[in-house]
């Protein structure tokens, strides 16, 4: 029943593994803003967190997702008014600079809303690889359907080009509404597809490093 | 003399206060929002590493999972030279923890951090 110590009384460097190694992640002073990490991709990732792991954060089974480390990345868009008539096309980039080293890509996936129910109207939604630069673009086909009308696209190909990493993907979100003409619904722009890399984080097993100062072989 | 320990263990149970205070397994639960960090952990809200605490027995039960070298730096201390410490009582087995975290472009991190939460101990 002891009284949790008042946090001023916190050592500077919480000597626990985790939270080393959780404080090397963190972003900043308590005043740091939060990233726009909310809605649609947080809702994804909170559901995959819960398949994955228990209340007190323990794996359900051993590598049950095939892997230690999934990162959502958001995707930047280039701004522009997306609808013209029924349609709607957004450019998005995402960009993938500054991976850590010890993360190693093991698959790629876009996950997005195939269709989308508005009040009077259906939202019917494609994506589109660029490549490079606009000269030539790839439909791309869903390659899953894990759950509640998610589609995933997997775009590793794209990602790892022979032995190096891309440094960012380009992609273009088409989107067409479906229903009787003359049908006003406020135009609702769907929100942007999430990319998901799949990792190896073989640093996940390890202390923080410099645990212990080098000693010499007698 | 293993007869002559044996024999007393129950009585030595009795005077450090019954189980407890056998080596085994301790809460020890941290919570993010203690630290602060609960604007960018995700899950799970707390963290409870466990810690194992308590007196390794004379006699080294089978549950304990102690190396051969535990039971004989037992009956050393015992029985030749007090001043060899006994067995010290450490965890056993690991397993990992997954934390959701927010990162600072935004993305939303999912990691396995390995052996994280004490899930037995041992003495050793």
């Amino acid at each position: 029943n002891q009284s949790p110590p008042p946090l001023g009384s916190l050592p500077a460097v919480p000597t626990l593994p985790l939270l080393q190694a959780l404080q090397t992640r963190a972003p900043g002073s308590p005043g740091w803003q939060v990233g726009p990490a909310s809605g649609q991709p947080l809702r994804y990732m909170l559901n995959l967190y819960r398949r994955a792991a228990d209340r007190e954060g323990r794996p359900r089974r051993r590598r049950s997702l095939g892997t230690n480390t999934i990162r959502l990345v958001q995707a930047t868009s280039h701004g522009g008014q997306p609808w013209t008539g029924r349609w709607y096309l957004q450019a998005l980039t995402y960009h993938l600079e500054g991976q850590p080293e010890a993360e190693h890509l093991l698959r790629a996936t876009v996950v997005y809303l195939p269709s989308l129910s508005l009040a009077r109207s259906r939202l019917l939604c494609a994506l589109e690889l660029v490549v490079a630069g606009e000269a030539s673009r790839v439909l791309l086909s869903p390659t899953a359907r894990p759950h509640h009308g998610w589609a995933e696209v997997d775009v590793t190909p794209y990602l790892v080009l022979g032995n190096s990493s891309v440094g960012s993907l380009a992609l273009r979100h088409v989107c067409v509404r479906a229903g009787r003409t003359g049908s006003h619904d406020t135009l609702v722009a769907p929100g942007h597809p999430f990319l998901l890399l799949y990792l190896n984080d073989t640093q996940a097993g390890l202390a923080p490093p410099a645990a212990e100062p080098h000693r010499h072989r007698r | 003399d293993t007869g002559t320990l044996a024999h007393d263990l129950p009585n030595y149970l009795r005077e450090q206060g019954g189980e407890k205070s056998d080596c085994s397994l301790r809460p020890f639960p941290v919570s993010f929002a203690q630290l602060g960090w609960d604007h960018w952990i995700i899950a799970p809200h707390r963290y409870n590493p466990r810690y194992c605490k308590g007196t390794c027995p004379h006699l080294l039960r089978y549950d304990y999972h102690a190396p051969n070298h535990a039971v004989v730096q037992s009956f050393v201390h015992q029985l030749v030279d007090a001043s060899v410490p006994r067995p010290s009582c450490v965890p056993y087995r690991y397993s990992p923890i997954s934390v959701l975290m927010i990162e600072r472009n935004g993305g939303i991190l999912y990691k396995e951090y390995e052996n994280m939460i004490a899930e037995s101990c041992t003495c050793r």
